[in-house]
């Protein structure tokens, strides 16, 4: 007779919902068969990692489409890196006499290692692996994307690029060290390269006019 | 007696030795059986 | 009908997403147009119509093929609930009650799914959509909403932000597993969702603490009911082995969160859960280098961070009630007839049926005993930093007194759980480890106890071995007292007659 129970919008779940109320102020003391089963079932269809994830909602293609093998799955792959897999870091870490494996690491010995809570992230582990092309290629065509923000990110903290926010393109800062001599006044000389996405998809040094500001560079 | 944690939390990704970080922005579900792929954490993209 | 209508209109939706992305212009139109051709006109039709929507959702989901796309109406909806949530001009109704609503809407389609299901329920759509817009809120909410273009609308979400989690906490709270057992692996995956718990153990203020509390409590009860000894069942097994993960988590990423609500966590946590029990405790704050409990120079009263008393987020001075001023006096001006109040204010009215190591009933009242022993703790660490150490770290102090006193007056059933709670103190290096480790060490060895020095001897040690033989973690005060006391000269453990009597706790003894 209660007014709630009227409301044609709510009167035919109302009376599930107030059932449940029992069980919280007086659980049962032994599960009910019902209650087993439920419970069961709940285990069975447990939610997994895949129904956690970010809604897969449409996003925009590339522009030029290309044919994949038919075995190549549409969504995502979004596997576990191996935890027994070192990175470099780890390596160098573990590593601390002059075994093989630290000998052939030397190249990735010299790379940064940005640490942040996606450092241990497969996805972010396979972006330090990346030529600069695949880098340039993720952040230019998987726009508004995860993998968008993990190739910038990597170009970023670990590859040492800049973004200008006003010509859309990516700047690298290259240091010469200069062999001492009478010639030079100073031990160092710099020069800027920026990646050219719109034509030539080349890196290309900047001219000689070319005037770093900051407030043109976006803080990553 | 409980159980030896050591591989729940190299599963969680908690190392003992090396620096300490993050493991619940990253977390993929409460069980490492269903916890076979990875999820994707927030993230920010400036306009 | 009017429902069909609304599948229709709802469908429409679905589609659209299918073919732009969500930031075009054309889905802000469609919204608006939702509105203005009074289809959420009224808040009767908004509710109808996301009941219809969750409604078709479901049954989408339900009759999808398994390895296709089987989400694709509930992310729709996720996503449109969200989109009302931003575009709104939200003149008629605020915010909350636009939560409030959708939540409600959820929470009654579900129940009745989950009750009159008849085996077709199935979690995973609901847990989706849960999903679903923990994930919109947490990309809107982004470095401070800044992808909002009104100014007036960013501020406003921003000041809702630690209500939306609290908001969403309090319906997490009605879906609880003793509500809907058909939900609990759904919603133990809700409460550690990376979208939901590491954002509400850092909102503002710890805003999200007490919601937080009241979860994992919810969790701790359902497991405690159903931890049955000598028959647990694999569904509760697996429900604990995904709580204890998620704890190392909290343990690793927020340990403040633990350190400071311990209290409440020992109160509701099952008896026999040792080694979570060692991991709530074993918390250290995150900055915190801690020397080895094994170091045989170790001198605690020596280190710095043994002169700082931990935070308390609930303080156990409300749990107390009645028994606060006997208690408070007593610390004053200890008195037979304080402490007779006292005692009599211990004992239950009636049992309290509670698994435990060794009993199956309680006739103390244990959470009125931690509550008191907190707050002679805390109040032993506020005048250590008042006065000094001498007026504390000493034998004949009111604090030291009271404890010693319930221990030696009380009933055996008292004495341990006066003990088993004192052990709980034995924590990471501050002042209440520091001071439980000295009330321990000097009750161990004390000649007061009149014939009950064995008594109290052995309940000290039953205590302290019970939480180190399980494995790790072991809290750094419990192995330090531990290993002060197998090094004690003082003290020869494997002398005393309950230890000899023990061929297997002999052994470990001798080992260790």
């Amino acid at each position: 007779n209660n007014k709630a129970f009227q409301n044609p919008l709510f009167k035919n779940e109302l009376e599930f919902w107030i059932n449940t109320k029992k069980q919280l102020l007086q659980p049962y003391k032994e599960m009910p068969n019902k209650m087993v089963s439920q419970l069961e079932s709940s285990l069975l269809n447990c939610p997994d990692s895949l129904d956690a994830d970010s809604p897969y909602l449409y996003q925009i293609p590339l522009s030029l489409p290309h044919p994949t093998s038919i075995f190549f799955p549409n969504e995502p792959i979004r596997f576990v890196y191996p935890f027994d897999i070192n990175t470099p870091v780890e390596n160098n870490i573990n590593n601390n006499d002059n075994s093989a494996n630290a000998i052939s690491d030397t190249e990735n010995l010299n790379k940064k290692h940005y640490e942040d809570m996606y450092s241990r992230t497969s996805l972010a582990k396979i972006y330090t692996k990346f030529d600069l092309d695949t880098l340039f290629f993720i952040f230019y065509h998987y726009q508004g994307t995860y993998d968008q923000f993990l190739a910038s990110r990597e170009l970023s903290k670990n590859r040492d690029w800049k973004y200008n926010k006003v010509d859309y393109c990516w700047y690298y800062k290259e240091i010469e060290k200069l062999p001492p001599g009478a010639n030079y006044n100073k031990d160092e000389e710099e020069s800027w390269r920026y990646f050219d996405y719109k034509k030539s998809w080349l890196s290309r040094r900047c001219g000689n006019d070319f005037v770093y500001k900051e407030e043109d560079f976006e803080k990553l | 007696l409980g159980a030896d944690l050591t591989s729940m939390l190299h599963s969680l990704g908690i190392p003992r030795d090396s620096k300490r970080h993050r493991v619940l922005d990253t977390f993929q579900s409460p069980w490492a059986e269903t916890s076979r792929s990875e999820v994707e954490p927030t993230f920010f993209i400036p306009d | 009908t009017k429902t069909e209508k609304y599948h229709l209109v709802f469908t429409e939706w679905v589609k659209l997403l299918q073919r732009v992305d969500s930031d075009d212009k054309i889905i802000f139109v469609f919204i608006r147009q939702l509105i203005e051709k009074g289809v959420l006109a009224q808040s009767d039709s908004f509710v109808e119509f996301i009941k219809a929507s969750l409604e078709l959702s479901v049954l989408t989901f339900k009759e999808s093929d398994p390895t296709g796309e089987v989400f694709t109406a509930i992310d729709a909806l996720g996503k449109l609930l969200m989109k009302l949530f931003v575009y709104q001009d939200f003149n008629k109704y605020s915010r909350s009650e636009y939560m409030n609503i959708i939540f409600s809407v959820f929470l009654l389609v579900f129940a009745k799914d989950h009750e009159n299901g008849e085996g077709s329920f199935n979690e995973r759509p609901y847990f989706k959509l849960l999903s679903n817009i923990l994930y919109e809120w947490s990309i809107l909410r982004n470095h401070n909403f800044i992808k909002v273009s009104d100014s007036q609308t960013r501020k406003e979400l921003a000041n809702y932000d630690v209500d939306f989690y609290n908001t969403f906490a309090s319906y997490l709270h009605s879906l609880q597993p003793f509500a809907f057992p058909g939900f609990s692996f759904a919603w133990i995956s809700l409460i550690s969702h990376r979208m939901f718990l590491p954002i509400v153990l850092r909102l503002p203020q710890h805003g999200g603490w007490e919601k937080l509390m009241l979860l994992i409590i919810d969790l701790f009860k359902f497991l405690d009911q159903y931890t049955i000894k000598g028959n647990i069942s694999d569904a509760i097994s697996v429900v604990y082995k995904g709580t204890i993960r998620i704890i190392l988590g909290i343990s690793n990423d927020v340990p403040d969160f633990l350190i400071e609500n311990h209290y409440e966590l020992m109160n509701n946590l099952p008896a026999t859960y040792i080694q979570l029990k060692n991991v709530i405790l074993s918390a250290i704050p995150l900055k915190m280098l801690v020397p080895s409990p094994y170091g045989v120079e170790l001198d605690v009263d020596a280190l710095e961070s043994c002169e700082e008393p931990p935070m308390v987020f609930y303080d156990p001075v409300a749990d107390i009630a009645s028994l606060k001023k006997p208690v408070d006096n007593y610390l004053r001006i200890p008195s037979n007839s304080l402490l007779k109040t006292i005692m009599n204010g211990l004992l239950r009215e009636d049992y309290e049926l509670k698994s435990g190591i060794g009993y199956d009933t309680l006739t103390v009242n244990s959470k009125l005993v931690r509550a008191i022993v907190l707050h002679v703790v805390i109040e032993a660490g506020l005048e250590n930093g008042r006065t000094s150490s001498n007026a504390v770290f000493n034998t004949k102090s009111s604090y030291y007194q009271l404890l010693f006193d319930l221990v030696h007056e009380g009933s055996i059933e008292l004495k341990f759980q006066v003990i088993q709670v004192m052990i709980e103190q034995l924590r990471y290096p501050n002042i209440h480890t520091r001071w439980m480790i000295f009330v321990l060490k000097n009750m161990f060895t004390s000649e007061g106890w009149s014939d009950e020095k064995s008594t109290v001897q052995e309940i000290i040690l039953r205590s302290i071995i019970e939480r180190i033989l399980v494995n790790k973690p072991h809290p750094w005060g419990l192995s330090v007292i531990f290993t002060q006391l197998l090094r004690s000269d003082k003290v020869k453990l494997l002398e005393l007659d309950f230890i000899k009597r023990v061929p297997e706790i002999e052994n470990i003894i001798k080992q260790l």
